[in-house]
């Protein structure tokens, strides 16, 4: 258990250190195991946007916080590519040319695995292979439209 | 091992079934505040086994099958079902998979795969080791950024396990 | 004391209502006092989105959360405006349809009250009389620079 | 009562002085994710009296002073100011009315009023009848919709306090 966990967390890490830097456009991430045993350990997690100082994570922007979890989603699905990821409005916080880095993303691994994700936002959509609208004109009651991209509206 | 649809009935808002295809690639779901897009990701997550009520957004158990609306009455059941296309991850020797959940008003739920009941110890089981486990982040719903980057150093021990 | 504070409760009570059935087309918000004593009662909030079901604050959706906490806002800004109000991208979550409305009521109180609005939506943007860029060119520092509308990006 | 201009140096991100005029109406403050916008809001919230560093995105008092990027050396001192076309709705004869909070990176702090030193409660005291007090709403932060709606009814009794 302890070798296998040590060769995956080495792995992740990383894959961490390559996304967060393709999504910043560089800088530092890192994982680190804290306390004792291995067994026992949790995980530290500590970023460095490109030209900043290393600082808590609580410091960080609404967007960068949400691009450091991007950054390690996709290194857990580049160590272990799982079947399918659904995203409930992962893009909220991130601004034009952060939601373009996202979909590049999404692009790419999309070969490994299906993506389900919800969002209001053009960019991603335009980024979707399908698109699926949630309509709720029947009082209460939730019902499935097809939609076409250019009505999907959405900024 | 490929997702290949949703049906939902009577689960939160979808008072009338729906069906969703998959397809390799990326879906976008998309639609207006409060039309029943997270209730889709909910639906997903409580077929694969969530018990945890709070993290469907209830709270209590048959806060999930759908309570009315001005035109509808109340419905006695929530149904899920999950469709798979199994290229041997799924322990099972069957082509398609087929997972269900169901929840009567009265309390009695039940899990289903392939039409036979089993445990939810059988579902949980059977995902274990497809990255869908309990632990994985596969399913991140929405404004969980602060809750995944302020837990313990510990609590996110169980994403490093699950991958592993 | 008592007697300001239900005064105050019942106007801002009557404002909410309105505030909420203008941005959700409809439905029904009432604030309720909880517990013995008015001195050291807590406030109850409990809202039903048109056609819906009353229901837990907690089953609506992102949205409807944030639609209903700026229903509120308005309605303090009715029953005493403030002399500023500055909102944190307070309209992430909303749908376009909604960014437009919200955009309204800001449009309205702007006549009391002056808003500081940080966001990413272009819809927003739109309905501001000044537009201010903050920009991280320089390492690590922020400066600040003239933006037009249609430079400033936002969807 | 009007808010006319915010001056901030050596807080958080503004390493240079950043100046912005504000007008009635609605002013909007754009850029890219990371680029100082929230900076600008918890400079507002710091000036008019905020103490608890964590609604500051802080771990301890001096994370407000700039700590220093790969081209620029931390700063010893962090300063903001807010100018203000009074009306009457402050309580000081003064027509403008400029409200200065300065950090030392030895924790030293100061207010003042027009130049003149003062105390905190000074602050709370001058801004408490105007509906920018402690407990106003007047000032909503970056994806807090959940704690506001999440908080306990007593909690939210301080709102109403500061309205009536
Ligand atoms: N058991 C239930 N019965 C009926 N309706 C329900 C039930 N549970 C939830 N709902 C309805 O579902 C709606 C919320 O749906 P959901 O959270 O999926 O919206 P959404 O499309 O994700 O919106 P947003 O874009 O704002 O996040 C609520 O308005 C609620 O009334
Ligand atoms: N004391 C400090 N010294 C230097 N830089 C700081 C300090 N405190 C915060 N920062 C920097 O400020 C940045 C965050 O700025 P802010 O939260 O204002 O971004 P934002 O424009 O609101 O972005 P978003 O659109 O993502 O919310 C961080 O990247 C951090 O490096
Ligand atoms: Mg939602
Ligand atoms: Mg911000």
């Amino acid at each position: 258990m302890t070798k296998e966990f040590k060769k995956a967390f080495a792995d992740i890490q990383a894959y961490f250190q390559e996304s967060f830097a393709a999504l910043f456009g560089g800088g530092n991430a890192e994982l680190s195991l804290s306390g004792e045993s291995v067994l026992e350990a949790g995980i530290e997690i500590s970023v460095q946007p490109p030209d900043k100082k290393r600082q808590n994570l609580s410091v960080l922007s609404g967007g960068e916080r949400t691009l450091t979890v991007i950054a390690l989603l996709f290194a857990f699905l580049r160590y272990r590519p799982s079947p399918f990821s659904v995203f409930d409005e992962i893009d909220a916080p991130l601004d034009d040319a952060n939601i373009a880095r996202f979909g590049k993303f999404l692009k790419e691994y999309a070969k490994h695995t299906q993506f389900i994700v919800v969002t209001h936002r053009r960019g991603t959509m335009e980024q979707a292979d399908y698109l699926y609208g949630v309509t709720m004109e029947d009082a209460g009651v939730s019902r499935l439209v097809s939609v076409r991209l250019d009505t999907a509206g959405g900024e | 091992m490929q997702l290949k649809r949703l049906e939902a009935y009577g689960f939160k808002s979808f008072a009338d079934k729906i069906e969703i295809e998959f397809h390799p690639g990326i879906t976008a779901i998309v639609g207006p505040n409060g039309s029943g897009k997270s209730n889709i990701t909910d639906a997903i997550r409580w077929v694969l086994g969530e018990q945890n009520i709070r993290t469907l957004r209830g709270a209590k158990t048959e806060d999930i099958i759908f309570a009315g609306s001005s035109t509808r009455k109340q419905l006695g059941v929530a149904e899920v079902s999950l469709f798979f296309d199994n290229d041997g991850t799924l322990p099972l020797d069957y082509r398609e998979v087929v997972v269900t959940r169901r929840l009567y008003r009265s309390g009695e739920s039940e899990f289903q795969i392939n039409g036979s009941r089993c445990r939810l110890k059988d579902i949980h089981q059977m995902f274990a080791d497809t990255g869908l486990g309990h632990g994985s982040m596969s399913i991140i719903g929405q404004n969980r950024i602060d809750s995944i980057l302020n837990s313990k150093p510990e609590e996110r021990r169980v994403f490093f396990e699950e991958a592993a």
